[in-house]
């Protein structure tokens, strides 16, 4: 038996739009320990790891490990049915081939139920080795959101820059060119609005646009972004679910030829 | 000229 409830539905619908734009269906892997999910998107360019622990819950059961093999444009249609302060629960039980949904509404005067056809996925897992990042940026994830829809109009390759002094976004092409610097906060009051960079050697890659945009799909999730860097690995793009774990995003950077 | 790059390689297969 897999249950798993939560307070409010809302936190389930940010996750799922967090997601769904890089990929069509996804394992969702319980245990009791949590829930994970890590996929790859159709072109291998991203990844998106996903981990949900299971104290952050307002109620956990897992008695065996099960992966449940979701369509998400599926489980989008059934969130749509909960109300964003609606409690809700996943159910499923061991070798289950449906999941249900329950949103309970504040009142307990209305109760729905959707099960939902689960998928036999077959995704590899990977291991993902630790990676010591030449630079590591925390800065608030509607800024980096802002820069990074700002700079799609220019061109479909955003270049991140980081040294000591700060993070310099820029894009290029037909219309002319766009740079964005971001300089380290020295006001340390407000965390949510602070931009930090810890920085070992200064890192310069550049990536898709259309990918980070996706990445921002995220921000809803949490105040702050951070973004690691090292050359010839991937970027790590990472959002705090507040109270149950994290969201990252794992791209690959343009190589010049 | 940029190409994108690809993640595999990247990752093990556990």
């Amino acid at each position: 038996m897999f249950e798993a409830r939560l307070d409010s539905s809302v936190t389930l619908k940010k996750v799922l739009e967090a997601i769904k734009d890089l990929l069509n269906d996804a394992s969702f892997d319980c245990s009791d320990t949590g829930i994970q999910l890590q996929a790859m998107d159709n072109s291998h360019v991203s990844l998106v790891s996903l981990t949900l622990k299971s104290d952050g819950f307002d109620k956990y059961r897992c008695d065996r490990n099960i992966t449940m093999g979701m369509n998400l444009a599926s489980m989008v249609k059934i969130l749509k049915c909960a109300n964003n302060d609606d409690t809700v629960t996943i159910k499923a039980q061991d070798d289950a081939d449906t999941v249900t949904f329950m949103f309970e509404s504040k009142k307990q005067d209305k109760i729905s139920d959707y099960a939902m056809k689960l998928m036999n996925l077959d995704q590899e897992h990977l291991g993902i080795p630790d990676t010591d990042f030449s630079c590591v940026i925390r800065m608030p994830s509607i800024e980096f959101a802002r820069i990074c829809r700002d700079l799609a109009q220019f061109g479909e390759s955003i270049g991140i820059a980081c040294t000591k002094e700060g993070v310099k976004f820029s894009a290029s092409g037909d219309i002319g060119s766009a740079n964005v610097k971001i300089a380290q906060t020295s006001n340390f009051e407000k965390e949510e609005e602070s931009v930090t960079i810890e920085m070992q050697e200064p890192v310069a890659l550049t990536f898709a646009c259309q990918y980070l945009n996706s990445f921002t799909k995220a921000t809803p999730l949490s105040p702050q972004v951070q973004l690691s860097m090292s050359d010839n690995v991937p970027l790590v793009v990472e959002y705090t679910v507040p109270e149950l774990g994290h969201i990252r995003y794992y791209l690959a950077p343009k190589i010049e030829e | 000229v940029t190409t994108q790059g690809r993640l595999d390689g990247f990752f093990t297969v556990l």
